[in-house]
Parts: C-alpha cells; structure tokens; sequence
C-alpha cells in the first residue's frame, strides 16, 4: 500500500 | 535508513559538490549540460513539496533543503554568472521530447490522483531521463574531462546504490514502490554505457574521449 508519507526517500 | 541509502545519498551529496567544486575553482562550466541543470532544478522542486506538509526528519529535510538550493545555485552559475563558458553549441538536447511524455505519463500512472503525487511521479520519472541531455553532450562533443566524470559516476551510483536499498527494504520492510523501482532501473540503465568508460578509461588515468 502507499500513501504519500511513504516518501521519505530523497 | 539502511547502508545502500546512506551511502546513495552521499554519493548523490558528493556527485553535486564535485560539480559546484569543478565551476568554481575552474571558473568555467564547460562541458556541462545546462539543460540537464534546468532539469534536475525541476526534479528537486517537484519532488519536494511536501517540505511543506510533512516532515519525516531533520535529516531528510536538510538533505532536500540542499540539493534544491544547490541544483539553483548550478544553473545560475551555468546561465549567468558563469555563461562566457556554457557550450550552448553543443547543449542541443530538445527537452520537450523528454518533459512532455514524461509530464503524461505522471498524470496516467500514479499512486494517487493528486496534485502532490502527480508532481511527485512527474519528478520521479523525469530524473530518471533528466541526465540524457548531459549523455548527449558528452557523446556530440567526443569527451568528457575527468572531473566531469568523477560526476557523472556519483550521480549514476546513487540510483544504482538505491535499486539495493530498495531490494534490502523489500526483503526486511516489505516496502515496495513500483513507480520508484521502475524508474530508477531505467535511471540506472542509462548509465551502463558511461560506466563502463568509466572503469575501462578514467580509472586507469584516461580521459573519456570517443572516436569520431
């Protein structure tokens, strides 16, 4: 699943 | 944060320094693709709106802080300050061919139908090509200084080093993001070429020079 505070990569 | 990240991240730190290091002291942005500057300034723009709605650490906010500052930074020195030594002449990439597909593509294959997300993906799969116009420059002029592609070689290493974090966060996170993956595999790819050069030409104290 995701969301957008899975983007924690750079 | 696992290793593969950690050290991706320094080296995508590292490729950018080199490149600050290599205008200033040289004076000059010769050799340097300004257009795929222009790109990576909207790679770091687009990617990181969410500074403004979510913090994640002081870490990742610094990191991106930095290289949205720095990829503006890079193209002001290429268009101004340094412009007597941009090689426009030989910087002919036509970047529409890229941004366009590439701004569809964001809006057909998402994550989430939102404006954040949507210019989330477009930065995701514009980094993926946004070094092309640079490619394109070092095989129109036949060369590449070495620093130009010390790099080149971090650039391309920090996706490379991101396919093994990502492997790494499958197997014990069970995190997974296709678009991200996807993306980055191409990113990856489209280096191999200059990778070789790379190992077979810079390391053993050649500059990168192709036949004509």
């Amino acid at each position: 699943d995701h969301d957008h505070d899975d983007h924690d990569e750079l | 944060m696992n290793i593969f990240r950690l050290v991706g991240d320094m080296s995508h730190l590292l490729a950018i320094i080199i490149l600050l290091m290599k205008m200033w002291k040289s004076r000059s942005v010769a050799g340097i693709s300004g257009k795929s500057q222009i790109l990576f300034a909207i790679v770091f723009t687009t990617r990181y709106l969410d500074l403004f709605t979510s913090f994640v650490s002081i870490y990742n906010t610094s990191m991106k802080v930095f290289f949205i500052g720095t990829s503006y930074v890079t193209v002001y020195f290429i268009y101004q300050h340094f412009k007597p030594t941009y090689d426009s002449n030989h910087d002919t990439f036509r970047v529409e061919f890229l941004i366009v597909p590439v701004g569809g593509l964001a809006f057909l294959v998402n994550h989430e139908f939102s404006l954040l997300e949507i210019l989330w993906t477009f930065s995701i799969y514009l980094e993926s090509v946004a070094i092309l116009p640079q490619l394109f420059m070092v095989s129109k002029t036949g060369e590449a200084e070495s620093i130009t592609s010390h790099y080149l070689f971090a650039l391309g290493s920090y996706r490379a080093l991101y396919l093994l974090n990502w492997i790494y966060r499958y197997y014990f996170e069970g995190f997974f993001d296709l678009i991200a993956v996807v993306a980055g595999c191409v990113q990856t790819i489209l280096y191999c070429d200059f990778f070789y050069l790379y190992i077979t030409k810079v390391l053993k104290g050649k500059k990168i020079s192709l036949p004509a």
